[in-house]
């Protein structure tokens, strides 16, 4: 028996259109520690790994180990029947070929439960060791989606440079080039609106922006975003869902012949 | 030339 109530639903609108580009068809898997996934692109280039820790939900139940296997633009469909302020609440029998999304409004006047067909899906689980990065960058979600927008509109991949004079976004195309420099900057009025740059060391590494857009859907989970570099390993683009867990988006490197 | 590696190329599967 698994049922997870989240006051908060919008949390979990926001994750599906967060990830629903990326990948199709995913497993979720449900455990003592939370609600979590881990999903490659087609192309085995860049993942995703949700975690929504069960101590975020208003009531946790999970009697075993589960994992369910969703085609993710049929839970967005769901999803989208919910309210912005609905409270959802999944539940599934053990056994069970089928996942129902309970919505509930604030004011428990409206009260609509929707139910989905699991399927079978064969993922491969990648082993991510834990890891020291060369360089952290903490910045506003917002300014990193501006960013990667238009330097799309110029590239099809983006140079991203930390040094201790800031955090150098390039990119180059036929019509010409683009440079962003975003610098430390922490005499801001609101934390949120800060970028902070911790350097171990330079580094430089280059990404398809392709991918770089899609991790932005995740703008509407987090005011920051934290990009973790190192040369030897896939970037990390972390958003952060309220305080009950995060989504990280990892990216395999362009590398020169 | 640039080659996009995959992430198969650093991690390990399960």
């Amino acid at each position: 028996m698994l049922e997870l109530r989240l006051v908060q639903g919008s949390l979990l609108k926001k994750v599906l259109e967060a990830i629903k580009e990326l990948v199709t068809d995913a497993n979720f898997d449900c455990s003592a520690t939370g609600f979590s996934l881990q999903a490659m692109d087609s192309s085995h280039v860049a993942l995703v790994a949700l975690l929504l820790r069960s101590e975020g939900f208003e009531h946790y139940r999970c009697d075993r180990n589960l994992s369910m296997g969703m085609n993710l633009n049929n839970v967005s469909k769901m999803l989208r029947c919910a309210g912005n302020d609905d409270i959802i609440t999944l539940k599934a029998d053990d056994g069970s070929d089928t996942v129902t999304f309970m919505f509930e409004s604030p004011n428990q006047d409206k009260i609509a439960d929707f139910e989905m067909k699991l399927m079978d899906i064969d993922s491969e689980h990648l082993g991510i060791p834990e890891a020291e990065y060369h360089a952290i960058v903490k910045m506003p979600s917002a300014e990193f989606a501006r960013i990667c927008k238009d330097l799309s509109s110029i590239g099809d991949t983006v140079v991203i440079s930390v040094t201790k004079e800031g955090v150098k976004f390039s990119t180059r195309g036929d019509i010409g080039n683009a440079n962003i420099v975003c610098r430390q900057n922490t005499t801001v009025d609101k934390p949120e609106e800060a970028t902070i740059i911790e350097m171990q060391e330079p580094v430089s590494l280059t990404f398809a922006l392709r991918y770089m857009n899609s991790f932005t859907k995740a703008t509407p989970l987090s005011n920051t975003v934290t990009i973790s570099l190192s040369s030897e390993l896939p970037v990390v683009v972390e958003y952060k869902v309220a305080d009950m867990g995060y989504i990280r988006f990892y990216l395999a490197p362009k590398i020169e012949d | 030339e640039i080659f996009q590696q995959t992430l198969t190329d650093y991690f390990t599967n399960k």
